[in-house]
């Protein structure tokens, strides 16, 4: 189970998120995406209407309704499954925040589904609160995206302070698997630079390749698609799919 | 006062009042930018430590610490201040979210600073949580970058619900000033589309000129500088002066 986690905004958690588990499922593994964000940009790239869906996430973490009547598949691939989220999670947040347990809320709503899939992918809202923080206690492992500028660069430090945290008090096996570099500008300095400094100054695994910045990313979404299914010759699928093909290493044995 | 929201993350919030800010104080305007994010990228962007910093906007919210003693002024340009974040804010959310009239609390930490400044600059989180509902709450207006992609056409509606919400409960006077098109991609149908289609449909006014991407933006924040201060000439430092301008016409005269 891996947690995709960074409270920066904007550095492609659900872009990740999507696409891997996309290249996962082509590669025959049963998948499952939680959207853990109240915005459900998973759940809208999905091709699912947020504001027309009765029951997501939020439904299982305050009425106790069980994972397996919230989860939907995904057409277009087979073994893709997401337990989707609506505006209603942001109730969660404030609900949750004064339980004691609170952060286990997430494992125990998965725990049934277990024997169900070969992967589950969590995709974090770009924040440190209590719902990042269920992923976090809920997963295995974690990836980092890292969109390779100085502001995303800042909150490293702070994401592995926290993953410190829940791996003493809620999650003791968790570990970071590595830091995924998306939307890459290979023309400036910058971006390998800050890509370098990470990897040493943190001793994080740089997963490979790099996914390099590219339009035809932007036209994904409203397709209701990841990179993969609209444009599946390109740098960027094939990026993805690479490193899917890295982690199913782990996937297959876990 | 200008309230900068968007809960879609990385749509260039921060940059945009970075910018703002300073375009607005060459003009000689007294400026106050007020840093509302737990992750203080404003704050870092400005050339301050927030690790380092031993009083922040959370003291004035939790301790009453008086604004005008948190209150920093940035070097490189007159006229520019900053109630600077640290992580502690994090704990402002908590906070605040269960007390009565919590939504006025940046309000009034701000009122006793209103002769000081010409215009103030409020860069919110990616959330519609309360911190940001303190910067809805305070401002007069509020300005909305925009990144023209489909997953942040998809917030508008969700952003737009809420100042509605603010304005019928905390702030009868809140009106949206106009989206700000960020990170504008020329290239592509794609974005042109997205912008013409969120000016018609929500009926905003789309402030002249969309910023341009370029790589000149990334290099910024890593030398305490905003695109103006480090690349004055560039297309993007003078989209961001040309909506300062048009701004100011506002500013001068409330
Ligand atoms: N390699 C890439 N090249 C160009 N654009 C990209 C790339 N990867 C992602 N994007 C685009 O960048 C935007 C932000 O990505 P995404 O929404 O996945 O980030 P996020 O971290 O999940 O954001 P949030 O913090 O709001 O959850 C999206 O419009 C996405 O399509
Ligand atoms: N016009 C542009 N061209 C290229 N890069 C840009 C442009 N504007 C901003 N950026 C870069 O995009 C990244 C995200 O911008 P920024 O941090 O201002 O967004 P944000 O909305 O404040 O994010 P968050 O939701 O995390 O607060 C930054 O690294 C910034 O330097
Ligand atoms: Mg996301
Ligand atoms: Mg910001």
């Amino acid at each position: 189970m891996l947690a995709v986690a960074n409270q920066k905004g904007g550095v492609a958690k659900t872009t990740t998120v999507h696409a891997l588990g996309f290249a996962l499922a082509e590669r025959g593994r049963r998948v499952l995406l939680v959207d853990l964000d109240p915005q459900a940009c998973l759940t809208f790239s999905l091709g699912f209407d947020p504001d027309a869906l009765d029951r997501s996430v939020h439904d299982c973490f305050v009425r106790k309704t069980k994972a397996a009547d919230v989860c939907r598949q995904v057409s277009g691939v087979d073994g893709l499954a997401v337990l989707p989220a609506t505006i209603d999670l942001a109730g969660s947040e404030v609900h949750l925040l004064t339980r004691t347990g609170r952060e286990h809320t997430l494992a125990r709503t998965l725990a049934p589904l277990a024997d169900d899939f070969d992967v589950v992918l969590i995709d974090c809202p770009p924040s440190l609160g209590v719902l990042t923080i269920n992923g976090l206690t809920a997963a295995a492992e974690v990836i980092v995206p890292l969109q390779c500028e100085a502001l995303s660069h800042r909150g490293v430090g702070q994401l592995l302070d926290t993953i410190e945290d829940v791996r003493l008090f809620a999650n003791d096996g968790l570990r970071v698997r590595g830091v995924v570099a998306t939307m890459f500008d290979e023309r400036t300095r910058h971006g390998r630079d800050v890509l370098a400094s990470v990897g040493e100054r943190y001793g994080l695994e740089v997963l490979d390749p790099p996914v390099r910045k590219s339009v035809r990313f932007a036209e994904a979404p409203a397709r209701g698609m990841c990179i993969v299914q609209h444009a599946p010759r390109s740098p960027g699928a094939e990026a993805y799919r690479a490193i899917a093909a890295t982690l199913d290493g782990v996937a297959a044995g876990s």
